[in-house]
């Protein structure tokens, strides 16, 4: 199983993750007890990637309107730059000392915290794309749930003039998504929801147009009805699924189990 | 194209990275 859920997250960090890890395993075993060299230059350069990393992280927060992303991505930083203090820190006791125990621990606390700080900054920043992709998902159901009040041909054509840029999307952005997750169950799941929607929409618009007719000629009103209404359900129900998807990570199904 | 905080994420993987290296290198020698 994936720990990381989409395949940038996974990118950017595995490779970095594998490295910290064994980096810990080896000062656990106490392996690590010859001299270390001199880290200024390396040390250096993740200071200076930090800087940048903080320095775009406020702009993003700043022009942000996600509330959420401004709450979550501010600690995240501060964890990354404080980390990197700690680099700061060990490359100048070793100077002075190249066996110092105490290096040793911050170097291992700063680059696990850089980890640790660009992995819940980089969840954030996902977790709030993933809030727009929901709101175009709303956007649609609040669409299908002015399907009631279309009555009129010409009240009709407006509402699918309405709905296909925002159905279109969705599509556009859910599909996209799909390729980003690293989960093949997620996976599935968005592409069959999303495939029911697609199949569905013909269906709701000649329902509707079977709805409109059978108003004006007062004939099988209450099946047109019927038949509109459980197409509409069912496109809500896939779409509420596809949301539900959506906020999904790897780790709540580990949860679960 | 990604988002420039990601395409930073990345620097700083890297140079996390090539840091790790370093110190691990010394601690296998």
């Amino acid at each position: 199983m994936p720990v990381f859920h989409t395949k940038t997250i996974e990118s950017i960090l595995e490779p970095v993750a594998q490295q910290v890890s064994r980096l810990v395993i080896l000062h656990e075993e106490a392996e690590d007890g010859n001299a270390m060299p001199d880290l200024a230059v390396p040390v250096r350069a993740v200071k200076a990637a930090v800087d940048n990393l903080v320095r775009v992280g406020y702009e993003t927060v700043n022009s942000s309107d996600d509330q959420i992303l401004k709450q979550d991505m501010p600690p995240a930083l501060t964890r990354v730059e404080e980390s990197s203090l700690l680099l700061l820190d060990a490359s100048d006791l070793l100077r002075a000392d190249p066996y110092s125990g105490p290096a040793r621990k911050k170097l291992i606390e700063g680059s696990r915290g850089i980890l640790q700080g660009t992995s819940a900054l980089l969840l954030a920043f996902d977790e709030s794309e993933v809030r727009k992709i929901v709101r175009v998902c709303k956007n649609v159901l609040e669409y299908l749930a002015i399907t009631e009040v279309v009555d009129r041909m010409e009240d009709l054509v407006t509402f699918v003039k309405n709905l296909s840029p925002v159905l279109t999307r969705m599509t556009k952005n859910v599909d996209a998504r799909e390729k980003e997750l690293t989960h093949q169950v997620h996976r599935d799941m968005l592409l069959r929801s999303l495939e029911q929607v697609k199949n569905l929409t013909p269906v709701l618009i000649s329902g509707i147009k079977i709805f409109i007719t059978a108003k004006q000629s007062g004939q099988g009103l209450v099946e047109a009805q019927n038949n509109r209404d459980y197409t509409v359900r069912k496109m809500s129900d896939e779409i509420h699924e596809i949301i539900r998807v959506l906020q999904l990570t790897t780790y709540d199904e580990e949860e679960w189990d | 194209d990604a988002h420039e905080m990601v395409k930073q994420a990345k620097h700083l993987a890297q140079a996390t990275s090539l840091l790790v290296t370093a110190i691990r290198g010394q601690a296998e020698q």
